[in-house]
């Protein structure tokens, strides 16, 4: 009860906020009660859990940088058993607004203390950087889960990424441990990404999720209709990986 | 000469590093003396146009962050005319490094000024975030080019975008312009692609290139090999397309 997992890489566009939000939909679906905050300014998840930004009442900005309670900005979405906490616009300027603050890398942290029990697991989906934002997600975190695309230069940044982790492991939150590894946007017919697949494996021995997630269009269309894949369609070949990526996270336990 | 064209976008992995890269090996091959700035920590630029991060003797840490000059940090490429300044890791610490620093937004224009007319132009990588890294690219450039996925989420950050592209105009370089914005990725056999230019077309009335880069996976092979697709597979269609783009960026003048 009450696991966080933040969904981290500074490499921008590998497949963070789809894997947070198809995953937190099916964990959902498996009778699961989930929290997805969305800490990235751009606010991909809380559009691709269908809020609209304007409705919102307090977001992820009020909570970090106001020190409003995160009770106040969790919402319902349309699907059953999964809420979210939304980001808006103004989270753009809170990588700067952070830095003065006292205690900047535990506000979501301690934001976090008297709600995250309520949840089987919470979500924290992170922009594509290592500043303040992403070192909130992972001194809050228990796990880190890391997406990477089956591309080339998607390898580069791993090293920044695992010592990064590593400084917040000695710093700021010595339990964070490594959730695993979830290979996206594979597609079969090409070397290269047969290559990466390799080369991850071999990188992260035993970390590597069976189920990698192959590159379909269904995945990128669902967000235009603010839905997971879960509801937009289920019976597609990226929602029965990400159905089975869910039954993994369930299993690690 | 001596233009300076940033290449930015928050979103991530929308194909920056891809336009920087090739758009810059092509117009060598026109034969423009080309200068190309990689501040992404990821340094993905860097490996794109064949340089070893472990042999740069200075590299851009040291011109934002310890003054070094510019001009040491400036190596050749296996491509005749196309020079670049590489990242390194060290970069990563820049964002917040350079909060406190006199005329922190300054820093890569002030370097530029006594280098930047030995080249026709200058081309900067960002990263996907609006931090100070890339604000000191707005800061210097004259011109900004945008690159857009044709995907859904792409979409969600041009507002932000373009607000933040005007706050640099108003405080910090009241000379920076719209080059232009470059689709990319568009994969002819999905409705979303088609709808997403068009959408793009309406909300960036005439400032559209004409090339429209399409989904090629010869353009995500070439960076494991250190080269340009000009060099690499300079038949291929996503070849074709970036050197039509820089046509257009050469007849934009
Ligand atoms: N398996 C997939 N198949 C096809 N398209 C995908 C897949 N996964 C993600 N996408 C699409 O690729 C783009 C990048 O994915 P996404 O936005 O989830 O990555 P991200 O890591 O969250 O990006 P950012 O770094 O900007 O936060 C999106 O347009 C998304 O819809
Ligand atoms: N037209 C294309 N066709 C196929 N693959 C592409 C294309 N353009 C870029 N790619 C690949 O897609 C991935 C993302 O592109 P790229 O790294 O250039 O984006 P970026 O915006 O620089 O990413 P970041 O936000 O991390 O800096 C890379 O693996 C790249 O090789
Ligand atoms: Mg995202
Ligand atoms: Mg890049």
């Amino acid at each position: 009860m009450g696991r966080v997992i933040a969904v981290a890489n500074q490499k921008g566009g590998v497949g963070k906020t789809t894997t947070a939000v198809n995953l937190g939909a099916y964990l959902a679906e498996m009778g699961k009660r989930i929290l997805l905050i969305d800490i990235d300014p751009q606010g991909n998840a809380t559009t691709g859990v269908g809020l609209e930004k304007k409705k919102v009442g307090k977001s992820v900005y009020d909570v970090l940088v106001d020190d409003a309670s995160l009770r106040e900005a969790i919402l319902p979405t349309a699907i059953p058993g999964l809420f979210a906490a939304a980001a808006t616009i103004d989270l753009a300027g809170a990588e700067i607004e952070l830095v003065p603050l006292i205690s900047r890398e535990y506000r979501l942290r301690r934001a976090l203390e008297p709600v995250k029990s309520e949840f089987d697991l919470t979500l924290v989906d992170c922009p594509p950087s290592l500043g303040l934002l992403t070192i909130n997600a992972l001194a809050a975190a228990d796990r880190v889960l890391i997406p990477i695309q089956c591309e080339y230069y998607a390898l580069e940044g791993l090293t920044q990424l695992m010592s990064t982790i590593k400084l917040v492991q000695t710093h700021l939150n010595t339990g964070l441990q490594l959730e695993g590894v979830a290979l996206t946007m594979f597609d079969g017919r090409t070397n290269l990404s047969i290559q990466v697949v390799d080369e991850v494996k071999r990188f992260f021995r035993g970390k590597v999720f069976r189920s990698i997630i192959p590159r379909n269009v269904r995945l990128s269309e669902a967000p235009s209709h603010g839905k997971p894949i879960s509801v937009y369609d289920p019976k597609s070949r990226g929602a029965e990986v990400y159905r089975e990526l869910a039954r993994e996270v369930v299993e690690n336990g």
